[in-house]
């Protein structure tokens, strides 16, 4: 059945939000929260890059940290163990 | 600096071109490889020599997609470009995505700015936080021939291999913070209800419902501009904007320089002495503008597009001590003069100051 634009949206963006993470954040890809373990990994990655780019830390995949997401860049991580 | 401080054993390097991208000439390519690595090696005491075949320390490619490095590439835009750390085989390697539009200047990606930026990765530096750094992870134009490597780049590079041999250490530009109480400006204008304002290849932009500023280089909407702007105003009726910069001036509309610019300061009427233009403002109920040179200041009719008679005038006789003038904007009927890190609140009608404060004081700090 035809899913709705905007649900469809949401789910594209979560998934560019995963993968910017993944290639530049060190987000397992099998990131699935555990119940004990507190903070859900890929907010916690989000924080990170947040942080980083001096954005607003919330957490949550807001516009402004979206714009961040889509500029062009190094393909290089942000984060510090890349062999 | 990489955990771990990966770095080369040896300061005289090797580096190999092993493809060229076919969008530009491969004149251009080597010279923007030669410009690139030059940039570090200007401030270290590395060398850079370039191998026709044989394994360099440095083998730089064009790739597509999957290149069996374990880092596939997108397509145009996204990661434009990697590199790795230094070491054997693949260590130091530079690949850049070869679906991206590469020039040598301002159209698509400049490709000595992405390869300088890769050969940092190449020497063992990770990523850098600071906005203006060359190691920032994002692209950012900024026109070759104006490049100067910051000072973060510098002190990062030089941790790990010491300062240049050059009798003169070399320095770099360092990234304006907005609430530094020693930031003072180059020039300042409205634009469409935002403030900007302008330091060197820098502009913050201060919209009224945001509470922080944004640090922007002035290259990301006008990248034919000089940095260095040195007066600029805002012609409110006619949405354009008119940047001055030594005996030069631009008028924009948005994005777009209009033909036939730049021209020259003495086009508007100012004498040949007059060799820059400090600060300026356009008075949104009068139409007038007001040009502020040393001590002394012009008044130009908009409409007849000529100096008003009687000028200049001395400012001091008309608007006060506020000294010299480095910018100038009006809101709200008030004009703000900026000297230094001092800001003078002026009102045109009671015609005195009525307020001063520190040139910070926009940006909530």
């Amino acid at each position: 059945f035809p899913v709705a634009p905007e649900a469809e949206d949401e789910e594209k963006t979560l998934q560019f939000v995963e993968s910017y993470l993944q290639s530049f954040y060190d987000l397992r890809k099998d990131h699935h929260p555990h119940i004990r373990s507190g903070e859900n990994p890929l907010t916690a990655k989000l924080k990170e890059m947040q942080s980083f780019f001096g954005l607003e830390v919330t957490g949550k995949p807001d516009l402004e940290t979206l714009e961040m997401m889509k500029k062009p860049r190094c393909g290089v991580t942000d984060v510090q163990k890349y062999m | 600096a990489t955990p771990g401080n990966p770095k080369w054993k040896r300061n005289n390097l090797t580096y190999r071109i092993l493809n060229y991208t076919p969008k530009m000439r491969r004149a251009d390519v080597d010279e923007a490889v030669r410009r690139a690595l030059n940039v570090w090696s200007s401030v270290t005491p590395l060398t850079f020599q370039k191998l026709e075949d044989k394994e360099a320390d440095i083998m730089i490619s064009f790739a597509y997609r999957d290149h069996r490095d374990n880092s596939p590439f997108d397509g145009p835009n996204g990661q434009l470009a990697h590199a790795f750390q230094p070491g054997e085989d693949i260590g130091g390697d530079v690949h850049m995505d070869e679906e991206e539009t590469w020039t040598k200047d301002g159209r698509g990606y400049n490709l000595f700015i992405v390869l300088a930026h890769e050969l940092g990765h190449s020497l063992g530096l990770s990523h850098s936080n600071d906005p203006g750094a060359l190691m920032y992870p994002t692209y950012s134009y900024i026109d070759p021939d104006e490049f100067l490597l910051p000072q973060d780049d510098i002190n990062g590079i030089q941790s790990i291999y010491g300062q240049s041999n050059a009798p003169m250490q070399p320095t770099g530009p360092i990234t304006p913070e907005a609430c530094d109480p020693n930031l003072t400006f180059d020039s300042i204008t409205t634009l469409r209800g935002e403030i900007f304002f302008f330091k060197g290849r820098y502009m913050l932009r201060k919209h009224p419902a945001r509470t922080e500023a944004e640090l922007n280089f002035i290259s990301l909407f006008w990248p034919r501009l000089p940095s260095g702007i040195q007066a600029a105003y805002e012609n409110i009726e006619r949405d354009e904007i008119t940047f001055f910069k030594e005996d030069k001036y631009w008028v924009v509309r948005g994005y777009d320089i209009l033909p036939g610019y730049p021209k020259r300061i003495y086009h508007l009427g100012f004498p040949k002495t007059v060799k820059r233009v400090n600060a300026a403002y356009n008075d949104e109920t009068t139409g007038k503008t007001y040009f502020f040179v040393a001590d002394r200041y012009w008044r130009y009719d908009e409409e007849k597009k000529s100096m008003d008679h009687g000028y200049p005038r001395k400012i001091v006789s008309d608007f006060g001590n506020i000294g010299r003038v480095d910018a100038a904007f009006q809101k709200d009927g008030y004009v703000y003069f900026f000297h230094g890190t001092t800001q003078f609140q002026f009102d045109p009608h009671a015609k005195r100051i009525v307020r001063k404060m520190k040139s910070t004081s926009w940006f909530n700090c």
